[in-house]
């Protein structure tokens, strides 16, 4: 048997390019964008693509926001309620954002 | 609804004075 096998590489493109790398900030709370912490802004941003006119339930943010858990998706929501980035709607489950941007 | 209504002007309120 030959050793063909080529020396193990590891391919500097992955691990240099830093757009993967950006998943590891998600478990922590501290990184604040804009005033707002990952999940915040992550739930901000769904809440706004919303196309339905009665908002985003909270079933459908957790659906959509799987690595996060339903009392931390009320917690962002609560939040952005009370700085007005959001408000409810039908029930105190729906929410639509007030940017419209 | 006018319930709605009423949520997102307090919301847009809410907003500007946080932007003051």
């Amino acid at each position: 048997r030959k050793s063909h096998m080529p020396a193990y590489r590891v391919p500097q493109s992955f691990s240099s390019a830093g757009t993967v790398d950006m998943e590891g900030y998600g478990g922590g709370s501290s990184l604040a964008v804009n005033g707002l912490t990952a999940h915040q802004s992550q739930v901000l941003n769904l809440i706004k693509n919303c196309p339905v006119p009665e908002g985003m339930s909270l079933q459908e943010l957790k659906l959509q926001l799987q690595n996060m858990s339903m009392s931390t998706i009320k917690q962002a929501v609560e939040f952005l309620s009370s700085e007005g980035h959001i408000y409810s709607t039908v029930d105190d489950d729906h929410y639509k954002s007030t940017d419209t941007e | 609804q006018e319930r709605i209504r009423k949520n997102k002007e307090a919301a847009l309120q809410r907003l500007a004075e946080r932007n003051v």
